[in-house]
């Protein structure tokens, strides 16, 4: 085990008073300077078996840090209501069932270093994200025969195949195999090329754009400029509600009220022009 | 357009603390975001659609993992009609056929589907986004089950 890694206190949990350990630090690629910060959190299962799954999380973006996941979402200790301001035991914690691996991935994301100011895609991400998961075995190598498990959300549907096939290759190379199982993604994006068309097809069906609002041009052409136009119209009729989470609050900062007037004015053009909708817009508004 | 609505102040307040960074051994130098592409104009990604679902495809020939794709079904941005869209371009077979499932005292949990090549789909009902922030007791029962291999 990394011991300059140890993770002792965690404001305000004393880690001394837990049955496992939690390990924060940073993964290096060796041909390059890119540093990605991880934090690995043991399973409250017995530590010491081999068949307690290892689950390598990421959240999506592209570029989003996977600390969300740790600290919000699977974590041991989370912000259990939108507002706390301390961290809470999380009952629910992953780590009951697995050991949990947090990666900020690709470098430059979250905690972790890009110095070299590349722009990134899904191949090289992928690539990235199998040598530090290397990097990590060498460095905890009592994990190596655990079952992997991929998991992650949203832009992870693209992070989570492409590590999953960069690892089957490499477990065709080598003899020292990475013992993967499987993945989760939730709410994953696997084709951008489709997902404005269901984004409006889904935002018609929860009536959160009007019954009327014609959205043929996008399932036509998402890439034409009618199309474009559709997606502005929805954007400013949707921009109040939490696109995350439809039924939620939609928290907003205090200078993101400052276009109160310009958004008043866009729905008011968009009334006009589709003034046979006007009493349907009011009532569900 | 950045991540819209959501409540982060929390968790960028803590790990924007000094005293967090040490205890996290993180270079003290580096303020954390959320997300780079709206902090950082140097980080830059360019995605490959056709890529992910020819992957994802390939993976799924192999029939060696078992691939688990859940929804929250309250999330717009990801939507789940979306992942349906997908599953129906890939070339599986449904081997279950889209049922009910519950947790909690028997409450409806929220659906799911049965394909081959050991793929399955769940929905969350109600969860947005960010299912095991939604729906945390949702969430680890399809995790444990999933790990253990077990029906839901």
């Amino acid at each position: 085990l990394q011991i300059e890694d140890l993770v002792t206190y965690l404001p305000p949990f004393n880690m001394s008073d837990f049955n496992f350990s939690i390990y924060s630090g940073y993964l290096s690629i060796t041909d390059s300077n890119q540093s990605f910060h991880y934090v690995f959190v043991q399973s409250q299962l017995n530590n010491l078996d081999n068949n307690v799954p290892l689950v390598l999380w990421l959240n999506g973006g592209p570029g989003c840090s996977s600390m969300i996941g740790f600290l919000q979402e699977i974590g041991p200790f989370v912000f259990l209501n939108d507002d706390d301001e301390t961290l809470s035991y999380n009952e629910y914690s992953w780590n009951r069932a697995a050991h949990l691996l947090f990666l900020e991935s690709p470098s430059g994301v979250g905690f972790s270093h890009n110095p070299l100011n590349i722009t990134f895609n899904d191949s090289q991400t992928a690539d990235h994200n199998l040598k530090v998961l290397q990097e990590f075995y060498s460095n905890y190598p009592e994990y190596q025969k655990n079952p992997l498990w991929l998991a992650g959300e949203s832009y992870a549907g693209a992070y989570i195949p492409l590590l999953a096939q960069r690892i089957k290759k490499f477990n065709d190379l080598e003899v020292a195999v990475i013992n993967l199982q499987g993945m989760m993604i939730g709410n994953g994006v696997t084709n951008l090329t489709h997902l404005p068309i269901s984004q409006l097809i889904y935002q018609k069906q929860h009536q959160l754009l009007p019954p009327t609002f014609d959205i043929s041009a996008c399932e036509k052409n998402v890439t034409s400029e009618d199309c474009e136009d559709v997606n502005y119209d929805a954007w400013i009729i949707t921009k109040r509600i939490n696109p995350y989470d439809i039924y939620g609050y939609c928290y907003y900062e205090e200078n993101e009220l400052e276009d109160e007037e310009e958004w008043i004015l866009h729905m008011k053009q968009f009334m006009m022009i589709h003034n046979d909708n006007i009493v349907k817009v009011t009532n569900h508004d | 357009l950045g991540v819209p609505c959501v409540q982060i102040d929390n968790i960028e307040n803590y790990l924007n603390n000094q005293q967090v960074k040490q205890y996290l051994h993180v270079d003290e130098s580096i303020q954390w975001f959320l997300c780079s592409k709206q902090h950082n104009k140097q980080f830059k990604y360019v995605s490959d659609p056709p890529l992910v679902m020819k992957v994802l495809q390939e993976l799924l020939n192999y029939n060696l993992y078992n691939i688990l794709l859940y929804n929250g079904d309250a999330d717009s941005v990801v939507p789940w009609i979306d992942t349906m869209q997908a599953l129906q371009k890939l070339q599986v077979t449904i081997t279950e056929e889209w049922r009910p499932y519950y947790v909690k005292n028997n409450q409806l949990g929220g659906y799911t589907q049965g394909y081959s090549n050991k793929l399955r789909f769940v929905t969350v009902r109600g969860a947005g986004h960010m299912v095991p922030q939604n729906d945390r007791i949702t969430a680890f029962y399809l995790f444990n089950q999933t790990l253990l291999g077990q029906a839901f």
